[in-house]
């Protein structure tokens, strides 16, 4: 089973 | 005031249908070096970042930055009104309420001309840094398309895995499974049929079928797609204009 991750993890805001 | 004029209509058309299905609401930020928009889908896995740079038109001119607020749903009505050999000038001015789209068919002096309303779209600009990638392999498209297309019939991930000298795409799903291999290799004659691989880590990710086949949609952009895969950063998918590139970077699927 897998659980799709977010790009938040990766990039920071500006 | 903002002058951007490709030669054929179709150009920009094929780069708005390489993402149009994945974002609908995108600033594209006009520069005097050419355009750049950047947008996230809902979901937010998946980050789309577009450059086109001057060579891709046949005159730029864009005396003071201007940011184009765009509904893709709107913009690609339009762009399917002009014919794609035309050409296709973007016109804006300074502090622009609209975008006019002029598509001029030089050989029946044939002129028409579109006003696209802008939008006020507040979206954060994410820096994206020039992440280390474990594997970078760059593949004809069409083929990187037609394994995605086949494999997402299988199941809502699909697993890539990069080992020494093996490309390795996986479906497992409720009706079945199926697996690619590719080996690296050089086509002498043709050079974009090439498989290029280039590891420093093996690599072992999965990835959403849905994201991938919107992803895909950028092959009409470009006879081959860079991909770049790390285990710890958003894959990199590119796809290169002339000048320019359209980039998708997807956040991949964890095992629980």
């Amino acid at each position: 089973k897998t659980t799709q991750g977010t790009l938040e993890s990766f990039f920071q805001k500006r | 005031m903002l002058e951007a004029k490709f030669e054929e209509a179709s150009l920009f058309k094929r780069i708005i249908d390489g993402f149009k299905d994945c974002v609908q609401l995108v600033n594209f930020q006009c520069k005097e070096d050419g355009i750049i928009a950047q947008a996230v889908d809902d979901s937010r896995v998946l980050l789309v970042s577009l450059e086109i740079g001057i060579e891709a038109f046949q005159n730029y001119r864009c005396d003071h930055p201007v940011t184009l607020g765009i509904d893709l749903t709107s913009l690609s009505k339009i762009l399917r009104c002009g014919n794609n050999t035309d050409n296709l000038t973007l016109i804006a001015d300074d502090t622009p309420d609209s975008v006019l789209l002029l598509f001029e068919d030089t050989k029946k002096d044939r002129i028409a001309e579109y006003s696209l309303k802008l939008m006020d779209i507040d979206a954060e600009f994410l820096k994206i840094e020039d992440l280390a990638y474990d594997c970078t392999l760059k593949m004809p498209s069409p083929e990187f398309s037609k394994i995605v297309r086949d494999l997402s019939q299988l199941s809502d991930s699909i697993n890539i895995m990069i080992t020494k000298e093996t490309i390795k795409f996986v479906a497992d799903g409720d009706i079945g499974s199926g697996s690619v291999i590719l080996k690296p290799f050089v086509n002498m004659d043709k050079p974009q049929e090439s498989i290029n691989l280039n590891m420093d880590q093996p690599v072992d990710l999965t990835f959403g079928s849905k994201y991938l086949l919107d992803i895909v949609k950028g092959s009409a952009l470009s006879d081959n797609v860079g991909v770049r895969l790390s285990s710890e950063a958003p894959a990199l998918f590119q796809f290169d204009l002339k000048s320019g590139y359209l980039q998708f970077f997807l956040a991949p699927k964890f095992n629980d």
